[in-house]
């Protein structure tokens, strides 16, 4: 772990008592490597050693820690405010509640739409209307009625002739005859390189307004993190992360790119196949795990 | 990366660093390959930046092992893919089945994701696109027995290859990884050879969690070769040379997007010259 490595970098320095410049530097080295393999990004993983090291010169010595323990807290401490911020939950003030679920291809939308419908109904007491508005993935439309179904709610009878902007509006319409309040949709997977299906999304968002635009992400996400993530934001003004299979061994650092490149809120953590493995996003968690 | 003084100098060789770790290389992979990088542009007697591209296509391609064309002592060839969830196991076997097909060959899909939402149905549509046969039981079924009934037909109809999707599944699944050694332990019992390759697909916007997949899906049911997906997008991949260099795969094919036609057989000096931009 980072702190046996820490201890051991600073065992090597023995009597040094406080932190100071040069063992600062050695300790650095060691969070630096500790975040990359983590996955954090390369720039963001300067821009946080930086904040760290300045942090660390001016820090009070805390006479019950080991240099390399004192090191470990501030990284710690650091990583969790970067992480949290001020947490912001779903804004569910207006109804109908429109939550906008976009991303790469495989990351985990279609289930986290169900997902989401669940929480939603158990937790704030909403009645879910799912949209499937993914026309080029085969069987995706059947993949979110399958769930509705699980669920018991009503979804929009998408077909694959149909425009994915027309059946998002036409869904607002059909979820209020239904007498639902929170209305998901569910978007098919794309490149953030890919023009059109970018200004579908612009287009989507133009006709439907969500209070919601959910960016999700696979939690073993690499380095790309920052570009697709600033890239889904720039077009969207994405409101929120989601970080899907966390309940496998990946570090999660594509969360610290994400969160730091986009100021958004990480709000959820899917946590396995279940439509009840869903979490809130928990600072402290995710920092240990970046750790390792 | 050609820019500036044009020679192999420190600035060269701390921007190449940079580049390797942004295309997820990982630190350790990035040393070790900068070291052999050196060690090879001396014994090549390239000093310019200009002919480095030379340097890293020789490295790569020792590092990355051909794939074997594996033996099939009698047909159905059985190809078994496998992964963690979302990464392409099922878009692959609709390009491999189509591959197939255009090379002539009688090609049976195998429905073997029985658990998540419309797989079935997934696969349904790819077979009827590409041409291929299709062989599923119930939502639910037993995977081990739609590969056994799925090579049992192939054997019957004389198809020339048999290619098992399985449900996506986190390499750290205890019970879920016992399931697949099972289903390869009913597929070598029913046609001996079988599976005659175990396919790993991976996504290239992975990081380091590669290695961890790849580790523990080769020690759970041995692993011939790596598909490498996702590569349309901007993610390069470069967890792969890490993966190389430590468990001496060969990575087959890349997915270069989500039609049929988007697989391209892996050409290591392609993956150069898209990490080195
Ligand atoms: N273990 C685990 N698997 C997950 C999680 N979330 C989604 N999955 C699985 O990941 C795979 C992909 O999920 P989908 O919901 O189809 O992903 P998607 O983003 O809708 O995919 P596209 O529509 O093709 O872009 C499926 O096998 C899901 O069951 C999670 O939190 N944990
Ligand atoms: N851009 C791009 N998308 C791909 C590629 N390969 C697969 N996809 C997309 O990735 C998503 C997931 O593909 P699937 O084939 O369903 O993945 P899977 O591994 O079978 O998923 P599970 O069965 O749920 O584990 C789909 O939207 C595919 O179209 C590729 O090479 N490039
Ligand atoms: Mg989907
Ligand atoms: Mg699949």
């Amino acid at each position: 772990s980072l702190t046996d490595r820490l201890s051991e970098a600073f065992r090597k320095m023995r009597g040094q008592a406080r932190l100071d410049e040069k063992n600062i530097q050695d300790g650095l080295r060691e969070v630096r490597l500790a975040l990359l393999e983590a996955d954090v990004n390369f720039k963001v993983v300067k821009d946080f050693i930086d904040r760290v090291r300045d942090k660390a010169m001016g820090a009070d010595v805390l006479k019950s820690l080991t240099p390399g323990q004192q090191l470990v807290k501030l990284v710690h401490d650091e990583l969790v405010e970067l992480l949290g911020g001020e947490q912001k939950g779903l804004d569910l003030r207006q109804k109908p509640v429109k939550i906008m679920l976009v991303g790469l291809q495989g990351s985990g939308k279609t289930t986290t739409v169900a997902k989401l419908a669940n929480l939603l109904r158990s937790k704030y007491k909403l009645k879910p209307y799912l949209v499937p508005a993914d026309v080029y993935r085969p069987a995706a439309i059947e993949q979110l009625h399958v769930l509705a179904k699980q669920l018991g709610v009503p979804a929009y009878p998408s077909t694959t002739d149909m425009n994915p902007a027309d059946i998002c509006a036409d869904a607002i319409k059909k979820a209020a005859e239904a007498g639902c309040d929170a209305i998901l949709f569910d978007t098919a997977g794309r490149l953030h390189l890919d023009e059109p299906l970018m200004e579908e999304l612009s287009a989507i968002k133009a006709r439907c307004a969500p209070q919601e635009i959910l960016f999700v992400a696979d939690a073993m996400t690499g380095q790309d993190a920052v570009t697709v993530a600033e890239a889904f934001n720039a077009r969207l003004d994405i409101t929120g992360v989601v970080l899907t299979k966390m309940d496998g061994d990946a570090r999660g650092g594509a969360a610290l790119s994400i969160k730091s490149v986009t100021g958004k809120s990480l709000k959820f953590v899917g946590m396995g196949e279940k439509l009840s493995d869903l979490e809130v996003f928990h600072p402290d968690r995710a920092a240990s795990r970046i750790l390792g | 990366l050609f820019g500036r003084s044009g020679g192999l100098d420190d600035a060269f060789w701390e921007e190449l660093e940079e580049i390797f770790i942004m295309a997820d290389m990982g630190s350790e992979a990035t040393q070790k390959l900068i070291g052999n990088l050196k060690k090879r542009a001396s014994s090549m007697a390239v000093t310019e930046a200009a002919r480095f591209r030379e340097v890293l296509s020789a490295e790569l391609e020792a590092i990355f092992p051909l794939p074997k064309k594996p033996k099939v002592a009698a047909a159905p060839e059985v190809v078994m893919m496998v992964g963690v969830n979302g990464v392409g196991k099922t878009t692959t076997i609709a390009k491999l089945a189509y591959r197939a097909r255009l090379q002539g060959r009688k090609v049976l899909i195998a429905a073997g994701d029985t658990f998540r939402a419309a797989a079935i149905g997934q696969l349904e549509i790819w077979a009827a696109r590409v041409g291929a046969g299709i062989f599923s039981k119930a939502e639910g079924s037993d995977p081990a027995a739609v590969a056994f009934e799925a090579v049992d037909m192939a054997q019957r109809e004389g198809f020339d290859l048999v290619l098992l999707d399985t449900a996506g599944r986190l390499h750290t699944q205890v019970n879920l990884m016992e399931e697949l050694r099972k289903i390869k332990r009913v597929l070598e019992k029913k046609h001996p050879g079988a599976p005659h390759r175990i396919v790993l697909v991976i996504d290239a916007t992975t990081g380091q969690n590669a290695l961890s997949q790849t580790k523990l899906f080769h020690e759970a049911v041995g692993v011939d070769e790596i598909v490498l997906t996702k590569l349309d997008g901007t993610a390069k991949g470069g967890v792969m040379v890490s993966v190389a260099i430590t468990h001496r795969l060969p990575i087959s094919f890349v997915g270069l997007g989500e039609k049929m036609e988007d697989l391209r057989p892996f050409v290591g000096e392609d993956f150069a010259k898209a990490l080195l931009g």
